[in-house]
């Protein structure tokens, strides 16, 4: 078939052959299938508009609308297969693409995902989001952790500790994602591991997003006194997703193991070899 | 001799909520990278002399760290190199090591010196290749894996045409 597929033992991803983008995650091992989009999409950075002169900048985030624009609505893809690896490349534009990898044994699918420089020629400051838009029925809810240790309940448009009257439907629902972001419907459990702190939230049931860059032309009025916006051409980023499906009563094991693994990564030391035998006397 | 001070002295430094968050100027963001990358050299002296010592060799240490972006001109020019992987969690581990390295196949041995799988792929919209193997790694321990050029051998391209999709 035209669809393009990679799998391991464990894991059987699939790709739309019309746009290049993933579209189904399977967890063969526990026998879980569900539909996954994942897309690149930026928020247009306000400028500040009628309800608020607040502009998005270092310290505040706020898009001037509700919905993000898609990065691109189609990829053009490579795929590379191996005896010990898989993988889908996804070029998505100049300034985003993604590598989507399986290796023998893994239980979950790696997203290195590369963006940046973001362009701004066109006056708009832009704010990357990595979206997985699924079927799951999270009624509102949603989990992210704190610097990877307790796990905290997120509902939309919702404070435990006070009564909120939400004016920012975007900003207002995002959080810190430290290690890890995950939405249920009590069966099936959909989690992605970062490997650096971003925001994440979920803007509607099913879907989950965390923000990769952000490269912003007017301060934000807080203090920095200069907005958020690299010198010359703009950095380029790189970094990983690791997306995990299991049951939801037995993820915690594998989102825990593998957080710590991801955190504590081995550390690579190169060195021509043959060095003069060395002993401390 | 190594030092790590100047590595924790920017770390507790970087403890600010402007390193943390990144709501400095321009200017304090550069100066924070700056203080992080002089505090690397030191420590990696540090490393190679505790590596040498507990591994018995004295050995020119090279730490990549452009690995993340396939940059690596030891593994992309020598014939032969030793990989060392650290493994800093209470587990062992197996983990996947990629190498940029050049057009060629090559043998890599574990630590008991037997043949281990490999694979040389090329990056697609590149013109460069990197080298795969499985290294297995003790609990807060390491492997050092040999990895040799075999002679007159080109890898075998993997990649599956690309497939422009219908523009929508």
């Amino acid at each position: 078939s035209r669809v393009l597929v990679i799998q391991n033992e464990y894991i059987r991803a699939r790709f739309d052959p019309d746009s290049g983008l993933l579209m189904e995650l399977e967890n063969l091992d526990q026998n879980l299938r569900l539909p996954v989009r994942q897309a690149f999409y930026w928020y247009n950075a306000s400028t500040g508009n009628s309800l608020s002169s607040q502009v998005s900048g270092a310290y505040i985030f706020r898009p001037n609308r509700q919905q993000p624009l898609l990065v691109s609505h189609w990829a053009q893809t490579h795929l590379v297969k191996t005896a010990l690896v898989q993988e889908v490349h996804q070029n998505f534009s100049a300034w985003c693409s993604q590598v989507v990898r399986l290796y023998p044994g893994q239980r979950h699918l790696e997203l290195e995902w590369t963006v940046g420089p973001i362009p701004v020629g066109d006056g708009w400051g832009k704010e990357v989001i990595s979206r997985f838009d699924t079927v799951l029925e999270t009624d509102g809810l949603f989990y992210t952790d704190s610097n990877g240790r307790e796990i905290l309940e997120r509902r939309r448009d919702y404070r435990l500790t006070w009564k909120l009257n939400q004016t920012e439907p975007v900003a207002g629902n995002y959080y810190p994602v430290n290690s890890r972001i995950y939405i249920t419907d009590g069966n099936m459990q959909l989690t992605v591991l970062t490997d650096r702190s971003q925001g994440g939230s979920s803007l509607s049931d099913g879907s989950l997003e965390l923000m990769v860059h952000r490269r912003l032309l007017r301060d934000d009025a807080r203090g920095v006194g200069e907005p958020l916006l690299e010198e010359g051409s703009g950095l380029w980023v790189r970094g990983r997703h690791l997306v995990l499906l299991e049951k939801a009563r037995n993820a915690a094991a594998g989102h825990r193991l593998q957080a710590e693994k991801e955190v504590l990564a081995p550390q690579v030391v190169l060195a021509r070899g043959g060095g003069a035998p060395y002993r401390l006397e | 001799s190594g030092d790590s001070a100047p590595l924790n002295e920017a770390m507790a430094v970087l403890q600010h909520h402007d390193a943390v968050s990144g709501t400095s100027r321009q200017h304090v963001a550069n100066d924070y990278a700056r203080q992080l990358a002089e505090g690397w050299g030191p420590c990696e002296v540090l490393l190679s002399n505790a590596l040498a010592r507990l591994s018995g060799s004295k050995e020119d240490f090279m730490f990549c760290r452009k690995l993340n972006i396939s940059v690596c001109p030891l593994t992309q020019t020598s014939e032969s190199f030793q990989v060392t992987i650290y493994n800093p969690l209470g587990r062992k581990v197996d983990w996947m090591v990629r190498l940029p390295v050049s057009k060629h196949v090559f043998l890599v041995r574990d630590p008991s010196g037997t043949v281990v799988p490999s694979d040389v792929v090329m990056i697609p919209s590149s013109d460069s290749q990197e080298l795969l193997f499985s290294a297995s790694v003790p609990a807060l321990g390491f492997s050092i894996y040999s990895v040799t050029q075999v002679p007159g051998q080109s890898p075998q391209a993997h990649i599956h045409h690309p497939r422009s999709q219908k523009p929508w």
